[in-house]
């Protein structure tokens, strides 16, 4: 699954 | 950003607006659940810490801290300010059975072991579940004012555009987080039973009347 470097969704 | 993340967005920020607006004109907070608006800012808190250590963008921040500051108030307003109109006795749902298997399953299931991530996982878990024990107050008083069904619908149709948004930015971005859609696609659901009342009666000027 992609790694999320950061959540850029709220 | 895409439109149906930016209508997400504001069917959210609308939701809160209709719920802080209702509370505070009607000063009486009957029929609105104040488990679920503990659990709500649970989620933002637990989701939003990355505030203080990521920069996305001044949207982002500024919905951050609307969602942030929306979901205290309503608990001042809902326990504290106008806590005589609490409906207690209706609000009943154990909230503990939905906060124990997220954090679990937050701990099992994720994208990394850091402590961000981890609650950044439990805050997506718990918010798909948060609407229950306002659902299940709704279900239990048999009705809803119809100011309380419109803040539902709001708050509904906010994580299922998200789902639009979700299929867009696969197809145009390849981009795709399994957790949120998988949670999200729950969330939404879980509005399906309400969304089916709401169309059909709410909108047709009748009041929500929820089997017991």
């Amino acid at each position: 699954p992609q790694v999320e470097e950061s959540h850029d969704e709220l | 950003m895409n439109v149906f993340r930016l209508l997400g967005d504001l069917s959210h920020l609308i939701a809160v607006i209709i719920l802080l607006q209702k509370i505070w004109h009607t000063r009486s907070c009957a029929g609105i659940s104040g488990k679920s608006q503990v659990l709500f800012a649970l989620v933002y808190t637990a989701r939003y810490l990355d505030l203080v250590s990521t920069y996305v963008s001044l949207y982002n921040t500024f919905m951050k801290v609307i969602f942030l500051i929306s979901s205290y108030a309503t608990i001042y307003f809902i326990y504290m300010k106008f806590r005589a109109t609490y409906d207690r006795n209706h609000d009943t749902f154990r909230i503990e059975f939905l906060i124990l298997p997220s954090v679990l399953l937050a701990l099992l299931i994720n994208h990394q072991f850091s402590f961000l991530e981890v609650l950044w996982t439990f805050s997506i878990y718990l918010e798909s579940v948060a609407i229950l024990p306002q659902l299940f107050m709704v279900s239990k008083t048999g009705e809803a004012e119809s100011i309380t069904s419109h803040y539902l619908f709001a708050l509904g149709s906010y994580r299922g555009l998200y789902i639009f948004n979700w299929i867009y930015r696969y197809w145009s971005e390849q981009h795709y987080d399994i957790i949120a859609i998988v949670a999200g696609v729950v969330q939404t659901v879980l509005y399906c039973d309400f969304f089916y009342l709401y169309v059909t009666k709410v909108l047709k000027g009748k009041k929500l009347q929820l089997p017991a």
